[in-house]
């Protein structure tokens, strides 16, 4: 454990804390991909099947257990609790043309060709691309409401964080994993345009709304 | 504490 990675780590819980808060003092998921947060919850049950054979550390299994409870909470809010509000026409980004080829990936590029092994590496693809229906959604309607670009930019800062933790690992542990690094930069990268607008814009006060 | 076997991140 290092600085970088409890700030990722800290920054990820904080950016669903903001969700869930989002839907349940607005009493709607408005401006919410509910195909991200399927690609989410796919991506966390996946990448935790260890969580049953292999104990790291309380931390470790804690997190785990929130991020997956989390998913699912939010899921449940969005398809049932709060159904009415979602706004299904604008969130019409098809998901199975990111499950899929993440899956291929995953059966080609691992590090061994196990159940366990492979689904994890399915889920650090997944994760990268799983933004994808949230910004497109975002793009279609030209807006998002202030604490949704708070959400959407803890939840990029936290993989950029985790690149500087990968960064510091390699210097500082000689540790390193290739599949997670591609990945996190495929994932960090796929932030940028929205970052800038977010300090350009949300961080000055003014709504984030794309230029016509 | 660091495992070689499995993934010590989230």
């Amino acid at each position: 454990m290092n600085i970088f990675r409890l700030a990722g780590d800290l920054s990820h819980l904080l950016a669903i804390i903001l969700l869930l808060i989002k839907i349940w003092k607005t009493r709607s998921c408005a401006g919410i991909s509910g195909k991200s947060q399927i690609l989410f919850a796919i991506v966390y049950i996946t990448r935790y099947l260890d969580l049953v054979t292999t104990f790291i550390s309380l931390y470790n299994t804690f997190m785990k257990l929130v991020f997956i409870s989390t998913s699912v909470a939010t899921l449940y809010l969005m398809y049932v609790k709060f159904k009415a509000t979602y706004d299904h026409n604008h969130d019409s980004f098809r998901i199975e043309f990111l499950l899929i080829p993440c899956f291929v990936l995953a059966l080609l590029i691992n590090t061994a060709f196990t159940v366990v092994e492979i689904l994890w590496t399915f889920s650090i693809y997944l994760e990268a691309v799983a933004i994808l229906p949230q910004l497109f959604l975002v793009s279609k309607t030209g807006e998002a409401e202030s604490i949704t670009s708070h959400y959407l930019f803890a939840l990029g800062s936290y993989r950029a964080l985790y690149l500087l933790n990968w960064i510091y690992r390699y210097y500082a542990e000689a540790h390193y994993d290739p599949i997670a690094i591609f990945a996190g930069a495929i994932q960090t990268i796929l932030y940028c345009d929205f970052f800038y607008l977010y300090i350009t814009k949300v961080l000055k006060g003014k709504k984030l709304q794309l230029p016509a | 504490a660091e495992v070689d076997d499995g993934h010590d991140e989230l």
